[in-house]
């Protein structure tokens, strides 16, 4: 603002279509950044496969308004480490949770392949690091599944506090219930772990009550 | 309020839309493709000051014009917005999750004189 120019909103003088142009592109860059609540926009290191993001965009119910001020979140499985037995896997999320934010709906979501055999029993678990080398776990829940294709799993919100770094790990120990020739068949891959069926989390959370910590702590 | 055309000197909304493939943030903004930046800008003359929009009610021109018959200590008064809506933005954060969240108070539907 030169001396004695006046804030176009005050009836100073309007601005060349160009400069006014160029202006308002500044202007809404500063005021997405502002409203996301970033300083400066990401940067995509590992773009999603197009087929994975349409769905989650199918799950993320377009026209559904998000929680006041609040936000929907879908995170892939970053990278799965499957044991060699049927389904078991480690898998790992990176959440950058704001701060002061309450997670308040968990879904996680499988991929279940067609060569089921009949019913698989899956037990969630949290794996957090613990001062001594190995971690230790939490159970969240435990589901059956008997049809092949996507399962929602619920999973209590509070047992879902990300780590200082940002990263969640979910243990995943599961096991076909069947009769006893499943002993006579080798293990299959009964979960899809990578690629465009990987699995997700599917995550709400809302900016915490104004004062919640100290209705917690009282 | 009236969209303010070129020689539109009072108080109007100025229109812009903006795609976010022209800013080069198509690759992170996965939805809506862009949106309207609107901003209030025009003069307001005393007899507009507190005016809710140019579509203001008859008492409120009515008052308006006592105003200006008794101008009061000058004072600028400015064309802002009277009436702003959320946007629905689904973004890509930095670690590759999808966002969806509604941002307040980002577009501006109305303005008036302060």
């Amino acid at each position: 603002q030169g001396a004695g120019a006046v804030c176009p909103s005050c009836g100073g003088p309007t601005l060349a279509p160009q400069a006014e142009r160029a202006l308002v592109l500044e202007l809404a860059k500063q005021q997405i950044l502002d409203g996301l609540h970033l300083t400066s926009r990401p940067r995509i290191i590992h773009p999603l496969p197009q087929a994975a993001l349409t769905r989650a965009l199918r799950r993320l119910q377009p026209g559904s308004m998000a929680p006041v001020n609040g936000e929907e979140i879908i995170s892939f499985a970053a990278n799965t480490e499957s044991s060699t037995a049927t389904c078991s896997s480690m898998l790992t999320f990176h959440l950058s949770t704001p701060q002061f934010h309450h997670l308040y709906y968990a879904r996680l979501w499988l991929h279940v392949r067609p060569t089921l055999p009949g019913t698989l029993y899956v037990r969630i678990f949290h794996w957090g690091p613990r001062r001594k080398r190995q971690g230790s776990r939490t159970l969240l829940a435990e589901h059956q599944m008997t049809t092949p294709g996507w399962h929602a799993l619920a999973l209590p919100s509070s047992g879902l506090r990300g780590e200082e770094s940002g990263v969640l790990k979910l243990q995943l120990d599961c096991r076909p219930l069947e009769g006893n020739n499943s002993a006579a068949r080798p293990p299959r891959r009964l979960l899809n772990t990578t690629g465009d069926q990987r699995p997700f989390l599917e995550l709400k959370i809302q900016p915490n009550e104004p004062g919640a910590g100290r209705t917690r702590r009282r | 309020t009236p969209t303010c055309e070129p020689e539109t000197p009072l108080c109007c909304r100025r229109d812009h839309y903006v795609d976010f493939q022209e800013l080069g943030w198509q690759d992170w903004i996965l939805q809506p493709e862009g949106y309207q930046l609107n901003y209030c800008s025009g003069q307001c003359p005393p007899h507009l000051a507190g005016s809710p929009g140019i579509a203001a009610s008859f008492h409120s021109a009515v008052f308006n014009l006592l105003k200006a018959n008794n101008p009061w200590p000058l004072g600028t008064s400015c064309c802002v917005p009277t009436a702003r809506r959320p946007l629905s933005i689904l973004y890509l954060d930095r670690d590759g999750n999808v966002v969806k969240t509604d941002v307040p108070d980002m577009v501006v539907e109305a303005c008036g004189c302060s």
